[in-house]
C-alpha cells in the first residue's frame, strides 16, 4: 500500500511540466526514503533524475518498494485537473495496475480522484558515479533560461566555458555568433540573484541547446540553478525543489570529430 | 563538426 500526501500539490504539477517533453514513459520508484524517477530521453543523450524525499510529504506511507510505470503525457493530463492550491495524494495498492491521484481543495470543499492505468516499462537504470566536478556555477534560473533561449535563436549548440573570470556561453550559426559572459557577483540583498563560481580548473564543454532549453522548463521549481561540469563528462543541471528534493538533468557533451 | 555522445558512454547500467 502506498499513500503519499503532498500539501504543495503544485510542485508535482511543475515537475511533470518540466520532464514530460523530454521523457514519454517512466518508472516512478517509491521507497522508504522517497519518491524518485530516473529516465533517459529516447536518444540516450539526456537523463532526468527526480527525488522527492519522504520527509517532504505531510503523510508518507510506502509499505514496500514499488515501481510504477506511467505515461507522463497521461499523468500530466490528470495533474492539470488539480488546482494550483490543491493538496495531492498519490495512492496505489501493491501489485495493482493503477494509481489514483486525489485532489483536495485547500478548504476541503472539493475532493476529486483520478485513476490512471499503470504500464510495464522496460527501463534501463544507470549508475551515476560520484564525481568531483572541475567547476560548479550557481546562477539565477531565469537568467540561465534566458541565455539558452536567446542563444538558440542564433545557433544549435553552446560552448559553456568556466574560467576565473566567469562563465561564458558562446554560440554561432548562419547569421552570426554570440557570447554571453556572467561574472561572479555577490548580492547582499538576495542570494537568489547571485552568480557564484567554484572552480578547481577551467573547463569548456559543448552542448546541444535544444536539450538545455528543455531542462529550463524546470525554472518554475527554483529561483536558482546549478551547473556542474568536468572535462569530457556530462553536465549536471540541478534545480532544487524547496524543502523536499531536486530535479537533476544530465546531458552528454558534444565532442569534436 | 562535432558529434553527440551518448550517456551510455559515461554511465553504466545497474
Amino acid at each position: 500500500m502506498l499513500e503519499l500526501r503532498l500539501v504543495q500539490g503544485s510542485l508535482l504539477k511543475k515537475v511533470l511540466d518540466a520532464i514530460k517533453d523530454l521523457v514519454t514513459d517512466a518508472n516512478f520508484d517509491c521507497s522508504e526514503s522517497g519518491f524518485s524517477l530516473q529516465a533517459m530521453d529516447s536518444s540516450h543523450v539526456a537523463l532526468v533524475a527526480l527525488l522527492l524525499r519522504s520527509d517532504g510529504f505531510e503523510h508518507y506511507r510506502c509499505d514496500r518498494n514499488l515501481s510504477m510505470g506511467m505515461n507522463l503525457t497521461n499523468m500530466s493530463k490528470m495533474l492539470k485537473c488539480a488546482g494550483n492550491d490543491d493538496i495531492i495524494t498519490i495512492k496505489a495498492d501493491d501489485g495493482g495496475d493503477s494509481v489514483t491521484f486525489m485532489f483536495e481543495s485547500p478548504s476541503q470543499d472539493k475532493v476529486s480522484d483520478f485513476e490512471m492505468k499503470l504500464m510495464d516499462i522496460d527501463s534501463e537504470h544507470l549508475g551515476i558515479p560520484e564525481t568531483e566536478y572541475h567547476a560548479i556555477v550557481k546562477m539565477p534560473s531565469a537568467e540561465f533560461a534566458r541565455i539558452c533561449r536567446d542563444l538558440s535563436t542564433i545557433g544549435d549548440t553552446v560552448v559553456i566555458s568556466v574560467s576565473k573570470d566567469g562563465v561564458k556561453f558562446s554560440t554561432s550559426g548562419d547569421i552570426g555568433s554570440a557570447n554571453v559572459v556572467c561574472r561572479q557577483n555577490n548580492s547582499v540583498d538576495n542570494k537568489d540573484n547571485e552568480t557564484v563560481i567554484e572552480m578547481n580548473e577551467p573547463v569548456s564543454l559543448t552542448f546541444a541547446l535544444r536539450y538545455l532549453n528543455s531542462f529550463t522548463k524546470a525554472t518554475t521549481l527554483s529561483n536558482t540553478v546549478t551547473l556542474s561540469m568536468s572535462k569530457e563528462l556530462p553536465v549536471v543541471v540541478e534545480y532544487k525543489i524547496a524543502e523536499i528534493g531536486h530535479i537533476r538533468f544530465y546531458l552528454a557533451p558534444k565532442i569534436e570529430d | 563538426g562535432s558529434s553527440q555522445t551518448s550517456l551510455r558512454h559515461y554511465f553504466v547500467a545497474t
